[in-house]
């Protein structure tokens, strides 16, 4: 794919719309369509509703949260976006059916603990990794 | 603020369909998988278990030390961030100054156990000297694929049964290799601590070796032997030094920790 694009590039280069040629053209599809942007969004992971507070001693629940949002091209600046990002959603632009655009995706991500009996009543604490979103982003 | 029509929900990002029983009990199972359990776990509460006993009660304030700890930040962090830094020594007192600092131990540990003694076998003042307690514990539900880091047995000392409570007592604590029926058994030496007899406190003891082997072959599981001496090396029957077993208080009854390290990521059966 990459060598497709790099011999095409040169013929269709006016196919990509650069941005002080058309001067807001990005912000008007914000505006126009209301597009969410990505950003964490609050989710809540309640042991109590799997009823499981037989077993579990603590937490109740967690903040666990999840990503949700467009990543349109511009990619905001207050985004965390990866350069690849950045490219994708550039070629998204220029080739919309064959590639997506960027994944709005957790950047970082955080350990929970989790205290629990077993079925021999011995007490586990656990350290479950990559269960807590902390940020967001573009990828 | 979502909708019900038939089996589905509205809600105003998507359309969610209800989870029939079958769907609820996979995802369930799913979440089991990911926290590493290869089922629900089914504790029975045993009897009396009303007032609550010392390993949950230790265990809890291992918890709370590392949850406050996430919340400030300083051990959330990214995916590499290691668990617990800087947990200060539980609620728990303890007379003992030796053994690896616990939050060395647990910025180590992926995972924490503590193990109620099951059996308790006493060799006290009715017997012949010299005078030991024996302590053995379940380590069947230990996970596979977990290497200990450390191992603490916790036994809990009041003010000894003697008039002279500056005496110095010397508390050892044995594995027990191997039981012999016509001699005594092979033992091997853990740790040792020295005490004065009118301390009071939970004594800790580094019980890693001991672990070590009882992971690697745990048939060959015998508990561990705790022996007192006086300075003059008479055997002390360790009831009367003051050493609480199964028949003190619930929150001073002995039990042991754990400390593992995952040495690989849980494989999940695929859906």
């Amino acid at each position: 794919a990459l060598k497709q694009l790099k011999k095409r590039q040169p013929k269709k280069s006016n196919d990509l719309p650069h941005p002080n040629k058309l001067p807001g053209i990005f912000d008007d599809i914000h505006a126009a369509e209301g597009r969410q942007v990505c950003r964490r969004h609050e989710l809540y992971v309640s042991f109590q509703d799997l009823g499981w507070l037989d077993w579990v001693i603590a937490p109740q629940g967690y903040s666990a949260y999840y990503c949700e949002g467009e990543c349109a091209f511009p990619l905001d600046s207050c985004m965390n976006a990866t350069n690849h990002a950045i490219l994708q959603s550039l070629v998204h632009l220029m080739k919309p059916d064959s590639v997506p655009k960027a994944c709005c995706a957790p950047t970082k991500l955080s350990a929970t603990s989790v205290l629990y009996y077993d079925t021999s009543n011995n007490v586990i604490l656990k350290k479950h990794r990559n269960m807590v979103v902390k940020s967001c982003g573009c990828h | 603020s979502g909708s019900f029509h038939g089996n589905y929900l509205h809600t105003s990002s998507f359309l969610q369909r209800r989870l029939s029983g079958w769907e609820k009990r996979e995802m369930q199972r799913e979440i089991l998988s990911i926290l590493g359990l290869p089922g629900r776990p089914r504790p029975r509460p045993p009897p009396g278990a009303k007032l609550p006993s010392s390993a949950p009660l230790f265990m809890l304030d291992l918890y709370h030390a590392m949850a406050s700890e996430e919340e400030d930040g300083r051990g959330s962090g990214d995916t590499d961030v290691a668990w617990g830094r800087g947990v200060s020594r539980p609620v728990l007192t303890s007379l003992s100054t030796q053994g690896p600092p616990l939050e060395r131990v647990i910025s180590h540990a992926d995972m924490v156990m503590s193990f109620v003694n099951m059996v308790e076998h006493d060799r006290d003042l009715f017997y012949q000297e010299p005078y030991w307690k024996e302590f053995r514990f379940d380590l069947t539900q230990i996970p596979s694929g977990e290497c200990v880091t450390a191992a603490e047995f916790r036994i809990y000392k009041m003010r000894s049964f003697t008039r002279h409570l500056n005496k110095t007592l010397h508390i050892s604590v044995y594995e027990i290799v191997t039981e012999q029926s016509n001699r005594e058994s092979d033992l091997f030496l853990l740790d040792l601590q020295t005490v004065q007899a009118g301390d009071e406190g939970w004594l800790v003891f580094d019980v890693t070796a001991a672990s070590n082997h009882w992971l690697l072959n745990r048939k060959s599981h015998l508990g561990l032997r705790l022996y007192v001496e006086a300075e003059d090396g008479r055997s002390v029957d360790p009831g009367l030094a003051g050493l609480l077993g199964r028949q003190g208080p619930r929150s001073k009854q002995p039990f042991m920790v754990t400390f593992f390290r995952a040495n690989q990521n849980p494989i999940r059966a695929p859906r």
